[in-house]
């Protein structure tokens, strides 16, 4: 399953290369707009789908949704960018070779709430923080 | 013939890799939620009385969540009645960073006639909370029923004791914790506050011996708490005695590495 995981990393990790080597060349053409910036995407982890129906009470999954998108230069003035990854995306510029854009991620999470069975049948309510991308930026 | 040998093997594997990386998954948001493997818990009656009361909890916090809503705290007992007595205000339910509630597990209702005072027994265990996590208040939660017609115009006075030590021969050693008066003709969930002796079985797992219930009328008569309407393990699931702790993280909850 690692083995598979590294795989899959590896075939993402070119298939992000491909595409950001069709943006670079979109935006030679002068069609930059296409390049999908930083954004939070959906992502539903179903505690059903997991078959835990019999041990959680609540809630049947949450959404956790996830950031992905590319942090390029103009910083998007609505998106959450720090002060460092404004600076990195101008030394990506000026050296795209050695230095990689800033990473898209959350920068405002928020907690759930799970009701569940113990072994022992008593039922437990717990907070868990940081389970919910409320927002992402570019670090 | 090759081509169907090889379309069988690669379904086979990637069944297999499937129900693994299912697995894999199971795992890692087990391990997010602070488990060290799947529950199986022995009885699935989420309409008990316990389930019911925290799944009323779980609606109110997702409610106050949501949009600042201060909910009545009464609101939190719709589906159980209104409550005779109430101990805290809902500001320190926002401030838990976990809520359990307990079974419990006495088998039989003892109500043994000890001396001319009739008494039952409960317990509950509190070695499965999870490390890092503090008391702030805990409750015992009894139903009271309508009494029947001979004491309907009777007062009681109900008393919860923490047990010190067992006796087989007298009495137990018995230290009074909560008490509450009520007409007979009351019906609703009677809270009775254990805050400090729950406290007290989280450091001392050995001196957890249970509590013990006293019904007695303004004379001083000893009542058999099933006369006084008081729901024992023979009455109806939605209204079985339970108890509930609240707790407050004292460590941050750190994932081990894998």
């Amino acid at each position: 399953s690692a083995s598979s995981k590294q795989k899959n990393q590896g075939r993402s990790r070119s298939s992000k290369s491909q595409e950001s080597f069709r943006a670079t060349s979109l935006t030679e053409n002068g069609s930059s707009d296409q390049r999908q910036a930083c954004m939070k995407h959906e992502l539903y982890v179903s505690f059903r789908d997991l078959g835990w129906q019999d041990w959680i009470i609540a809630p049947e999954g949450y959404a956790a949704y996830y950031c992905e998108g590319e942090c390029s230069f103009p910083l998007n003035s609505y998106m959450n960018a720090t002060n460092h990854a404004i600076v990195q995306t101008l030394v990506h510029l000026i050296n795209p070779e050695n230095v990689p854009k800033p990473c898209c991620a959350p920068t405002q999470l928020n907690a759930i709430s799970v009701l569940y069975f113990d072994d022992s049948s008593n039922v437990i309510l717990k907070k868990y923080r940081n389970m919910v991308v409320r927002a992402c930026g570019c670090h | 013939s090759l081509t169907t040998d090889n379309g069988i093997h690669s379904s086979f594997i990637h069944g297999r890799l499937k129900s693994q990386e299912k697995r894999e998954m199971q795992r890692e948001i087990l391990s997010i939620l602070g488990l060290p493997h799947r529950p199986r818990p022995h009885l699935h009656g989420k309409h008990n009385s316990a389930p019911m009361f925290m799944l009323d909890l779980y609606n109110a916090m997702l409610m106050e969540e949501a949009g600042g809503y201060s909910y009545p705290y009464r609101a939190v007992f719709t589906t159980q009645g209104p409550p005779l007595a109430r101990l805290h205000d809902s500001t320190f339910l926002s401030d838990a960073d976990m809520v359990m509630s307990f079974v419990n597990l006495v088998e039989y209702d003892k109500e043994i006639f000890h001396q001319r005072r009739h008494h039952r027994e409960f317990r509950f265990d509190l070695s499965k909370i999870p490390e890092g996590e503090a008391v702030t208040a805990a409750e015992f939660r009894i139903y009271k029923d309508y009494t029947r017609e001979r004491f309907e115009n009777e007062t009681f006075q109900i008393t919860i004791y923490q047990v010190l030590e067992e006796n087989t021969e007298s009495e137990s050693d018995l230290f009074p914790l909560d008490s509450r008066t009520i007409w007979a003709a009351e019906e609703g969930w009677l809270v009775f506050d254990i805050t400090a002796t729950s406290n007290h079985w989280v450091v001392n797992p050995n001196n957890n011996l249970g509590l013990q219930l006293f019904v007695q009328t303004t004379t001083g008569q000893s009542v058999n708490p099933k006369m006084a309407g008081l729901i024992g393990r023979l009455g109806p699931q939605t209204k079985q005695p339970f108890m509930v702790a609240f707790f407050k993280a004292t460590e941050v909850h750190i994932r081990s590495a894998r």
